[in-house]
């Protein structure tokens, strides 16, 4: 028996606009830890990592360890029958081939369930271990999102360095080039806007302008992005969850020919 | 451009 209600059922409804263009098909595992959730895109290149812990949930029952294999485009369709202020409690029972999604209204006025199929699904799970990376870069999540998105209008690739002048972010292509440089940031109002750069040592690195667009898709989840590079690792773009865990893409970079 | 890296080749199936 499964039951997980979440007061802030906007949340969820967040997290599939983030990765469902991403993935097709993926496990969502529930265990006491909380509700998570490790996929590859379909070429292998891409990685996305999702942690909702249980203690983020008004009410938390898993009985067992359980694995469920959804379609996220369907179960997009389904969350986008909730309001952004309704509650959203999930429903399994052991065994069972479906997974309810409740939706209460905050004054209870209107409870709706929609049952969906669930599928079996062979996915490879890989290990992630623990790494010192050579630079983090934390910065507002919607200025991340502006740079991506005017890249991608200029070039396929971006190079990513982080030097102690700052994170630049460079492209070209057939029109011409591009190259955007933030600082070091930390005298602003709110500390969302702040950009902060850890810097162990300098890195360079080249990503598909395409995948990084499609990461900025959690942009709504948090005001920040926590980016993390090392020359010899995908990089890390991590979107907090209030309260409750994380979203985390990791893209594998590209090489010279 | 380049040649673009697979994420199976750094983090292996558990």
């Amino acid at each position: 028996m499964l039951e997980l209600r979440l007061v802030q059922g906007s949340l969820l409804k967040k997290v599939l606009e983030a990765i469902k263009d991403l993935v097709n098909d993926a496990n969502f595992d529930c265990s006491a830890t909380g509700f998570s959730l490790q996929a590859m895109d379909s070429s292998h290149v891409a990685l996305v990592a999702l942690l909702l812990r249980s203690e983020g949930f008004e009410h938390y029952r898993c009985d067992r360890n359980l694995s469920m294999g959804m379609n996220l485009n369907n179960m997009s369709k389904m969350l986008k029958c909730a309001g952004n202020d309704d509650i959203i409690t999930i429903k399994a029972d052991d065994g069972s081939d479906t997974v309810t999604f409740m939706f209460e209204s905050p004054n209870q006025d209107k409870i709706a369930d929609f049952e969906m199929k669930l599928m079996d699904i062979d996915s490879e799970h890989l290990g992630i271990p623990e790494a010192e990376y050579q630079a983090i870069v934390r910065m507002p999540s919607s200025e991340f999102a502006r740079i991506c998105k005017d890249l991608s209008s200029i070039g396929d690739t971006v190079v990513i360095s982080v030097t102690k002048e700052g994170v630049k972010f460079s492209t070209r292509g057939d029109i011409g080039t591009a190259n955007v440089v933030c600082r070091q940031n930390t005298t602003v109002d709110k500390p969302e806007e702040a950009t902060v750069i850890e810097m162990q040592e300098p890195v360079s690195l080249t990503f598909a302008l395409r995948y990084m667009n499609s990461f900025t898709k959690a942009t709504p989840l948090s005001g920040t992005v926590t980016i993390s590079l090392s020359s010899d690792l995908p990089i890390v773009v991590e979107y907090k969850i209030a309260e409750m865990g994380y979203i985390r893409f990791y893209l594998a970079p590209k090489i010279e020919d | 451009s380049g040649i673009q890296l697979s994420i199976t080749e750094f983090y292996r199936s558990t």
